[in-house]
């Protein structure tokens, strides 16, 4: 593993955790799309269907197990935790979002490595994770700003996209049979969905201001 | 590693 992978892993997990904590210490969801979280639940139950066939590593198993769990305790507390569900901006967040799964499980099914289950729900979560965002992102642009923690969620599921990318790069020179390209552009096209997101990050943070996303 | 099939990342 190279220092980008890890530094990728580090940020995805710290926006994980940025997320559960601001929703943990304000009893607020607000300005968080559920629809979002209950794709990346999804994108890791789906991905780590190896967890129990395939050991690669302890570090590996424990970050799936990591991810799964953390990534659903995100969608408990805003489905079911008593005060926490109160702040779900609910009319706000109308993202059709089975259309996401639909296409991506369609697309899954066409591209894939391996004709196998396992092959399929590992390319299905790859496609997922890119578009995942989406709903986040309409959210954000419909209520107009956006609350600092919430800005540092996507800051740092940005720099993981960042760091993932490096990662690709490094193994692609250093590596004699690096070929993920269902991975590499699926990447690529999620992190073309941040890069708009980041210019309005920077503009706000810029001019000191509160970020506002264009209509 | 780095074979498609082996899924080494997260």
């Amino acid at each position: 593993m190279n220092i980008f992978r890890f530094a990728g892993d580090m940020t995805h997990l710290i926006s994980i955790l940025v997320l559960l904590l601001k929703i943990y210490a304000t009893k607020s969801c607000a300005g968080i799309s559920l629809k979002t979280q209950e794709l990346y639940a999804l994108v890791f139950v789906t991905r780590y269907l190896d967890l129990f066939t395939d050991f690669i590593s302890v570090y590996n198993s424990v970050m799936k197990v990591v991810f799964i769990l953390t990534s659903s305790a995100i969608v408990w507390c805003m489905r079911r935790h008593r005060i926490v569900k109160r702040s779900y901006d609910q009319a706000l967040d109308t993202f059709r979002h089975l259309f996401l799964v639909l296409g991506c499980l369609v697309l899954a099914l066409i591209v894939h490595d391996k004709f196998t289950f396992q092959e399929v729900f590992w390319a299905f979560s790859i496609y997922l994770e890119a578009v995942a965002i989406l709903p986040q992102l309409v959210l954000l642009q419909r209520s107009g700003n956006v609350d600092n923690l919430t800005g540092q969620y996507v800051f740092f599921l940005g720099a993981y996209r960042a760091f993932y990318i490096l990662n690709w790069i490094y193994r692609y020179l250093t590596e004699q049979h690096f070929r993920l390209w269902i991975s590499c552009i699926s990447g690529l096209v999620q992190t073309a969905l941040y890069a708009d997101f980041f210019y309005y990050y920077y503009i706000s943070w810029k001019n000191n201001s509160k970020l506002q996303l264009p209509s | 590693g780095g074979n498609v099939s082996e899924h080494d990342e997260l």
